[in-house]
């Protein structure tokens, strides 16, 4: 569980005698540390670190928890305030149409997801259809193509057509007379600072209106996670977070700065190259690479 | 007068805070941040005057000792040059997953064709879907051929398949582009040993991206650890990246940042300016 999993990395501060003042600056120095070589932003460890240290001064203990407990608790509590307790459920409808558009920056896996993500829906019995909405990248949609390949799943691509918002329509107009009903939508990569694509972006989600925009990060992300997330959130708001590439050494601190300026949950997990690399996500494995 | 044993401490987290915030590694910054302490421990400052411009100064230094050489792109034009007549030069490029490879290859490939020199490409991804394709498409806007077989295909092969016809045609030089690993896969890293040992390329490239943060350093002990990397090139620079990666890198394994990618068009590379580097770095 999540409280063990804390209380395991914490062991330094549950083997000290007591909890004094040197103690509790040394157990916030740590997970300042931890979470700092995990790519937490500075500005989201220092308000955690201003949080722990405030209510462990002035919060009452907890009747039946040691001092040391507490502050376990209250490390716990920063943690879940942000990422959530529980794991992910796959929440989409299966019964009505349901469009859900990935965006997120150049080369951060957002084709490679969308493809992880309709194979996985289609496993669970839902009726899948991919368009490729990237009209820059050459051979997106041969990538797309080649990705569903043996999946029966179909992709939807432009031929000829240059207006994003026009291949979308189209392709949800024909999936929805096939009887499609979850259309996943791969769009180009993009950053904040490229105004025309951050546009072309706000104009999709405006003119389709998805029930769902998923914001794809890189696990590997440094400090600027945040400044670009809010950017994507102002254009086009995040519904959703998948977390790509976990399976490397990077701890995905970034995505914390993320859900702090979107609110948004993360609901899956990249685990590899592989078209069934994708898992939903839990927030006590999460939590614990984050303080290793 | 000298700095307490307080405000030394006090200049070397900001320091430390500062170079973190701009994508520096922990480790490197808490390095960095020592020998700051160090540097501005033995100095002396003239009494009642603000030390500030003195202070900034020593922590440029600091960046500045530990950020690579510049010009070595010139060095590496020298080195064609002098290869030319007898044999291609082989370039190696390797990196993480989506680290922009494929586009700094050909990116590469017109800086030299705008310099004289024609290349082949090898299209060594023989794994990712549209691979292929997606470097023939790219190669195709600057006209340099790429050589390639099917997907499944080996890697080393293709290359070796590449140099032949390098050297069949008089072509100075092949870039081979391959498959985005991570460093955690021993096979793929394995695979990417064995393409060096069987191509024996003139240079090894690590491209990765500059957004990342302190994965860069163990990517960048894997890579060198597994095939020895030559030079560094980082991409998405365009992306309001701080250059933190460039000097975690440069700390951990002493290469030269080569060329940094400043967009997705294939003129959108540029090579590493040093001054520009610091005045970042302490921003
Ligand atoms: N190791 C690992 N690699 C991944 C994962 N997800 C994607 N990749 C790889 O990351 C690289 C980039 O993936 P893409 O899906 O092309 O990324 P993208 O965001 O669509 O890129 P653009 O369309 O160019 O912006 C590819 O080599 C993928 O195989 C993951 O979870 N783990
Ligand atoms: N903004 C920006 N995007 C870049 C830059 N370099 C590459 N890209 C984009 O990043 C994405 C990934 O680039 P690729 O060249 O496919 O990366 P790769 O390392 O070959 O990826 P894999 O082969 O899948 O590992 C593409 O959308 C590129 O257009 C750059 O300097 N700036
Ligand atoms: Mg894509
Ligand atoms: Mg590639």
């Amino acid at each position: 569980s999540l409280s063990e999993l804390l209380r395991k990395a914490v062991s330094k501060l549950m083997s000290s005698t007591s909890v004094d003042e040197k103690t509790l600056n040394e157990f916030i120095r740590d997970i300042q540390r931890s979470l700092l070589i995990s790519d937490v932003s500075v500005e989201l460890v220092q308000k955690i670190s201003e949080n722990i240290r405030k209510r462990a001064v002035q919060e009452k203990i907890p009747t039946g928890l040691s001092k040391k407990e507490h502050l376990l608790k209250i490390l716990y509590d920063e943690l879940v305030k942000l990422i959530g307790e529980e794991p992910a459920r796959l929440d989409l409808p299966k019964d009505r149409r349901y469009v859900l558009m990935m965006v997120g920056i150049q080369g951060f896996g957002k084709t490679t997801s969308t493809a992880k993500l309709a194979y996985y829906l289609k496993k669970h019995g839902y009726k899948v259809g991919v368009i490729c909405a990237d009209t820059y990248r050459p051979a997106a949609s041969i990538q797309l193509e080649q990705l569903l390949k043996d999946t029966g799943i179909p992709v939807f691509k432009a031929d000829g057509i240059e207006d994003v918002v026009e291949i979308v329509k189209r392709g949800v107009e024909k999936f929805t007379s096939e009887g499609i009903k979850t259309i996943l939508i791969d769009t180009a990569g993009r950053h904040k600072s490229q105004e025309t694509l951050m546009e072309e972006m706000k104009k999709l989600q405006e003119a389709i209106k998805p029930d769902e925009v998923m914001l794809v990060i890189d696990a590997g992300i440094g400090q600027q996670a945040g400044a670009h997330a809010e950017a994507f959130h102002k254009a086009a708001p995040i519904g959703s977070i998948f977390l790509t590439k976990v399976d490397t050494s990077a701890k995905g601190g970034g995505a914390l700065s993320a859900i702090a300026v979107t609110r948004a949950r993360i609901k899956f997990i990249g685990t590899g190259e592989k078209i069934d690399e994708i898992e939903l996500f839990d927030p006590v494995g999460y939590v614990g690479r984050l303080l290793g | 007068t000298q700095l307490s044993e307080k405000e030394l401490e006090k200049l070397a987290e900001e320091f430390k805070l500062t170079l973190i915030t701009n994508d520096v590694a922990l480790e490197v910054a808490e390095k960095l941040g020592d020998i700051l302490k160090e540097k501005l421990a033995g100095m002396k400052f003239k009494r009642f005057t603000d030390p500030t411009q003195q202070i900034r100064e020593v922590m440029s230094n600091v960046i500045e000792e530990i950020l690579p050489e510049e010009n070595n792109l010139e060095k590496m034009f020298m080195e064609i040059e002098e290869k030319k007549s007898r044999e291609p030069y082989v370039v190696l490029f390797v990196g993480p997953n989506g680290g922009g490879k494929t586009t700094t290859v050909v990116k590469f490939a017109k800086l030299l064709k705008d310099r004289g020199y024609s290349s082949i490409i090898a299209a060594s991804d023989t794994f990712r879907a549209g691979a292929i394709e997606q470097l023939k498409k790219l190669a195709e806007q600057v006209n340099v051929r790429v050589v390639s077989q099917k997907y499944g295909a080996d890697p080393a092969a293709v290359a070796m398949d590449a140099v032949m016809s390098a050297k069949a045609n008089m072509i100075p030089v092949v870039l081979i582009d391959t498959a985005g690993r991570t460093e955690v896969d021993i096979n793929l890293l394995e695979e990417m040993k064995k393409i060096k040992k069987v191509v024996k390329p003139d240079k090894v490239i690590f491209v990765g991206d500059a957004l990342m943060g302190n994965v860069v350093v163990e990517q960048a002990r894997r890579f060198n650890e597994y095939v020895g990397l030559d030079y560094i090139i980082l991409s998405k620079f365009d992306a309001d990246a701080r250059g933190g990666a460039a000097l975690s890198i440069s700390y951990v394994i002493g290469k030269p940042l080569l060329l940094v990618g400043v967009g997705q068009r294939l003129e959108d590379i540029k090579p590493f300016n040093k001054k520009l580097f610091r005045e970042i770095l302490l921003k």
